[in-house]
């Protein structure tokens, strides 16, 4: 946002005016990286302080920032954190300050700088960002948080899109009321798209004859790749190959799902009454083969019915009226509640009352933390891990911002699931029932990833105990290109009446003519996105490390990583500094739930590749030629006309 | 489609062709007894060729009843059903899926072998044509070893010879076509006048296909087959033959 207003055609000449502000993204197989760039003028008489605060999503990776301030240029460099912060006392740049704080907004955070200039200067700000995107509910979703705070004489914001495996669909949604509509100009081939939004002066203008800039808000670009055609991609380039998988027509498994909801006086009002709207979505959306059980609690542990049932209409019914009656009030015993779902869980699976080709999931719900009962954190996650069998995931929303966010990651990234937080001042309901939309329709259970090849290297996680449809399952790796013209992946999994092995060959090739002709795709994508994958799983898996010296080695990893790929994380700082160095600026992330990978719907495993299993290497049938008894008596057509016998 | 039934005991390939219509479903493979059934569907060329438009296979159902699988192969993709729940399997991967004593290993854009427990397997090729091709289209090639133990009442167009009819070839002949000769073939109490000819085994050699030489049974493998192929039109694509 800026202060003050600009040049003639946009209000009084003597204040600091908004030249250019423009946005690029590139999106390349799912790997995006975006610029935004800002032009400013200090018309006034005086000095101006001039502020570049740009949103950006929590998870995405800042690589670079610039600044020219007069005629002096100031570059990032990815600094450890206490060394960047000594570089940074050593030069405190007078009257410049650079950080990155935390969001008020969904998801977000925020890149901001604030420079003063003196009067006529011009300031250009830009920063580079990279994040991956996350199929969720059967597409992908580019935001860009559009914020000039101003009119801007140049406001250009261009989205290319280049997925090798071809766009399926692209939308761009209405996301200021109608203000914007015609402006966003779509133009979409085959395996290449590009959005442009360009408004005049005129049309950012809230109101024909104001003065403020309508463009305050999210531009947010939807698309989708092409499915039908294979299970999997796996794209290879450069030494680092990246894959990704989403088989689309296989029947949804059963599942047996336990609802655990907290039902604690802090639950009172809006987030309870948003809660129980949610949920009576969610039950009517349980399929016949389901089977589910609603557990609520406070400093008491309930539950709706002592077993699971199936997901009939009536008891679908009767649980929904159960629910509407809860009253929230009391305090919050997470332990017994968690504790009791996965004794019912344990119980249906011993006793053989669970389909064995089902998945068991427990989803919590709860807006705070434990308060009677187990209060240590770290024993209630020692008493789940210790009770809740393989076949069992944990998914836990945390709701609002007293919840301690990280505890549920960590509960849940421990068993088999994610957390995932629900923002108080957004439509609960709806986030409650996008979430569960997410893993409604499970589609595979124990997928595995596979490269056989010992040139391979570097794997992400690639093991995952679920697959939902709607979704998409990344890995990535490193190769060396001298050792392997191909990778060879196996992938192996249970649907739901069927052992799968799915086998796929890739080499560079595919991909080097492909994106050789765009010159908007990056031909770094797979190392970005390998590198992406790696350092949040790294950061999750840290959170989880069982000893120092387990978390001291990831923390050596991830640092090593951050300062090679120039990436901010949570270990790095930013260090911004003129040329003489006499002047620096320290841009460092914010404490924060840097939860893995964040819209990821998966928190899997590492595992040494397994070979084929015996049954899938059944060599198929011996082909066993037709018998060619004598010659025929005379000669017959050439060999090569393709015409058999015919009447 | 043409079919090419080699007779072990006689060391003879016979051959024959069946002339219908697209959408017609022939059935290949009827063993009640032991739970197996193969259908074929019929796909058209995109336009007659000489006034008279080719079919092929474009369709092959397997159903294999004591598994509780059905098996649906097209020229897009492989639908495996067990029990209620069904599996898409696209031509594009190299797959291997098996559940209970069913095997179905895919080889991208290839085929399909499908194996059970019991010693029992079948090929299915895949012929992908260029897509504009003004007449050709994808179409199947099904293959079934001999050594496939059915029961002994075993039916359909290609299960009838799991039971090897005795042949007798003699009295070879220049035929009208002095490149194919002609002979009489004594089966099932006929006496039928069959050219010598090739038919094509895609196996090894997808594009090309390795020449099969053959005796040709004409007018729709009358004679060889037992009744009329139109005997073997099924309804559905799960339909068992009904016999007389």
């Amino acid at each position: 946002s800026l202060s003050g207003e600009s040049e003639e055609t946009m209000g009084d000449v003597d204040q600091v005016t908004l030249y250019s502000y423009k946005v690029r993204s590139t999106i390349t197989s799912r790997t995006a990286t975006t610029i935004i760039q800002s032009k400013v003028v200090n018309h006034s008489p005086q000095p101006q302080n001039v502020v570049f605060d740009v949103q950006i999503p929590k998870g995405a990776f800042i690589t670079n920032f610039s600044m020219t301030v007069d005629g002096t240029t100031f570059r990032s460099s990815i600094r450890e954190k206490t060394v960047g912060k000594a570089l940074y006392s050593q030069a405190r740049a007078k009257g410049k300050t650079a950080g990155l704080v935390r969001s008020k907004a969904l998801d977000m955070e925020n890149f901001k700088t604030e420079v003063n200039v003196l009067p006529g200067a011009k300031v250009q700000f830009e920063l580079h960002y990279q994040e991956a995107k996350w199929r969720k509910l059967g597409s992908y979703e580019h935001r860009l948080y559009l914020q000039p705070g101003k009119l801007a004489k140049h406001l250009e914001v261009d989205v290319w899109i280049i997925e090798p495996q071809g766009i399926r669909f692209l939308h761009v949604p209405d996301t200021f009321d109608g203000h914007f509509d015609g402006v966003p100009v779509v133009s979409k081939g085959q395996q290449k798209a590009h959005v442009s939004f360009k408004p005049t002066v005129e049309q950012q203008r809230i109101c024909p004859s104001c003065l403020e800039t309508m463009v305050d808000g999210e531009l947010v670009v939807l698309y989708d790749v092409d499915r039908e055609k294979k299970a999997g991609e796996l794209e290879v380039f450069n030494g680092y190959f990246v894959h990704f998988f989403a088989p689309e027509s296989l029947d949804p498994i059963p599942k047996n799902i336990l609802f655990v909801i907290d039902v604690s006086g802090s639950m009172w009002g809006v987030k309870m009454k948003q809660t129980v709207e949610a949920m009576k979505t969610i039950l009517d959306d349980l399929r016949a083969e389901d089977q589910f059980s609603v557990i609520d609690f406070n400093h008491n542990v309930r539950n709706w019915r002592n077993d699971l049932v199936s997901a009939t209409k009536t008891q679908v019914a009767d649980a929904k009226r159960y629910i509407e009656k809860i009253q929230p009030s009391g305090g919050t015993n997470i332990n017994e509640a968690l504790l009791r779902a996965i004794f019912i869980l344990n119980e249906a699976n011993n006793l053989g009352l669970l389909d064995p080709n089902s998945v068991s999931l427990i989803i919590l719900v709860s807006d705070g933390d434990p308060t009677v009962g187990e209060l240590k954190l770290s024993k209630i996650q020692k008493n789940v891990k210790q009770s809740i069998q393989d076949n069992i995931s944990l998914f836990s929303l945390g709701m609002g911002f007293d919840v301690d966010y990280d505890f549920l990651k960590r509960l849940s990234n421990e068993n088999r699931g994610i957390a995932q937080r629900i923002y108080g001042n957004q439509d609960t309901s709806s986030q409650l029932k996008k979430f569960y939309n997410q893993v409604s329709t499970p589609l595979l259970r124990n997928v595995q990833f596979n490269y056989p090849h010992p040139s391979v290297t570097d794997v992400t996680q690639n093991s995952f105990p679920n697959y939902f449809g709607g979704s998409e399952i990344v890995v990535a790796g490193k190769f060396d290109p001298e050792k392997l013209k191909e990778i060879q992946s196996i992938i192996t999994a249970t649907s739901a009446n069927t052992e799968l092995v799915l086998e796929t060959l890739a080499q560079m090739d595919d991909l080097e003519d492909f994106l050789s002709k765009d010159k908007h795709a990056d031909p770094d994508f797979t190392r970005k996105l390998w590198a992406y994958l790696t350092i949040n799983q790294l950061l999750a898996e840290r959170s989880l490390a069982p000893t120092a010296a387990t978390k001291r080695k990831i923390t050596k990893t991830i640092l090593q990583m951050s300062l090679e790929h120039h990436i901010v994380t949570p270990l790095t700082a930013m260090v911004i500094e003129n040329e003489a160095g006499d002047e620096r600026m320290l841009a460092d992330s914010p404490p924060q739930d840097h939860s893995c990978c964040s819209g990821a719907l998966y928190y899997g495993s590492k595992v040494p590749p397994d070979p084929i299993p015996d049954w899938a290497n059944a060599s198929p049938t011996p082909v066993v030629p037709m018998p060619v008894e004598g010659r025929v008596l005379e000669s017959t057509p050439p060999p090569h006309v393709m015409r058999v016998e015919n009447d | 489609p043409h079919f090419i039934v080699y007779l072990p005991k006689s060391q003879s390939n016979i051959c024959f062709n069946i002339d219908s219509e697209p959408g017609k479903i022939l059935n290949l493979v009827s063993d009640p007894e032991s739970g197996i059934l193969v259908n074929g569907q019929l796909v058209g060329a995109k336009k007659p060729n000489n006034g008279k438009l080719s079919t092929y296979f474009g369709k092959l159902g397997f159903y294999f009843q004591k598994e509780d699988t059905k098996i649906e192969i097209s020229t897009k993709d492989v639908t495996v059903s067990h029990r209620s729940r069904t599996s898409v399997l696209s031509w594009s991967d190299t797959a291997h899926v098996v559940n209970q004593s069913v095997l179905i290993s895919m080889k991208k854009e290839n085929a399909v072998t499908i194996t059970l427990d019991k010693g029992m397997s079948f090929s299915v090729l895949l012929h992908r044509v260029w897509k504009k091709h003004p007449i050709n289209v994808d179409f199947l090639g099904i293959y079934i070893p001999p050594t496939n133990n059915f029961s002994p009442e075993v039916h359909g167009l290609i299960g009838q010879f799991m039971q090897e009819p005795k042949i007798h070839i003699f009295n070879e002949r220049p035929g009208k076509d002095p490149q194919k000769p002609e002979a009489s073939m004594e089966v099932k109490g006929q006496t039928l006048t069959v050219s010598r000819g090739l038919q094509k085994d895609y196996r090894t050699d997808i594009v090309f296909g390795t020449d099969v030489p053959c005796w040709f049974v004409h007018n729709n493998g009358k004679g060889f087959i037992d009744g009329r192929y139109t005997d073997y039109f099924v309804p559905q694509l799960y339909s068992f033959l009904k016999r007389p």
